[in-house]
């Protein structure tokens, strides 16, 4: 059997908010290490990874690695149920074809459970592999939020150019162009509020805005957010979720052909 | 004209 528990419920819920917009179905994999997932858009331009460590459970039970497919939008409905300070516990015994998530009121006054049908789906696992990063910046998740949201006024696509100057999010579109450059900043009070740019080379790639703005649903997961560049690489959007893991988005960028 | 390119080229089934 697979079991956890999850104090803070509403991470669970930041997660499914994040990502049902992107993907409709996914296998969720349960083994010793972790809750995992992996999916495509059904475009295959975007991938968002998940990983949430067996680690970061109040508890966590795995007996055999087990692969949950689940459709997305029915599970949020699902974790919509659940209050923001509910302890939540997902539960699936072996061989059979539901999932049944708990939740917990704080106060234990009130106790919802809810049942899940699991789907076959039929996925492709893609291996991502180990790259070194001409540029990584690291920025408060709501400031890339902003950015990503006022840039799509304008355009529908955005150039990130990382160079000593700092990192640069380019659009244009019918009523004109916009550039908007943030600089390196560690000078600031809070560890969360600053800008880091790592650049080993200048990069300069091109990306769907619509997509960036899709992952942005993620920043209530958290403060910071991490993005990875290599020319002729898809880029890599990676919020952490508090001590457990991350989920990370890569999306191929559009190139001149 | 930028041509949007698959995850798929870039990373392949494991």
């Amino acid at each position: 059997m697979f079991e956890l528990r999850l104090e803070q419920g509403s991470l669970l819920k930041k997660v499914m908010e994040a990502i049902k917009d992107l993907v409709n179905d996914a296998n969720f994999d349960c083994s010793a290490t972790g809750f995992s997932m992996q999916a495509m858009d059904s475009s295959h331009v975007a991938l968002v990874a998940l990983l949430l460590r067996s680690e970061g459970f109040e508890h966590y039970r795995c007996d055999r690695n087990i692969s949950m497919g689940i459709n997305l939008a029915n599970m949020a409905k699902i974790l919509k149920c659940a209050g923001n300070d509910d302890i939540v516990t997902v539960k699936a015994d072996d061989g059979t074809d539901s999932v049944t998530f708990m939740f917990e009121s704080p106060t234990q006054d009130k106790i919802s459970d809810f049942e899940l049908k699991l789907m076959d789906i039929d996925s492709e696992h893609l291996g991502i592999p180990e790259a070194e990063y001409d540029a990584i910046v690291r920025m408060p998740s709501a400031e890339f939020a902003r950015i990503c949201k006022d840039l799509s006024s304008i355009g529908d696509t955005v150039v990130i150019s990382v160079t000593k100057e700092g990192v640069k999010f380019s659009t244009r579109g019918d009523i004109g162009t916009a550039n908007i450059v943030c600089r390196q900043n560690t000078s600031v009070d809070k560890p969360e509020e600053a800008t880091i740019i790592e650049m080993k080379e200048m990069v300069s790639l091109t990306f769907a805005l619509r997509y960036m703005n899709s992952f942005a649903k993620a920043t209530p997961l958290a403060s910071q957010v991490t993005i990875s560049l290599s020319s002729d690489l898809p880029v890599v959007v990676e919020y952490k979720i508090a001590e457990m893991g991350y989920i990370r988005f890569y999306l191929a960028p559009k190139i001149e052909e | 004209v930028n041509q949007q390119k698959q995850i798929t080229s870039f990373f392949t089934k494991s």
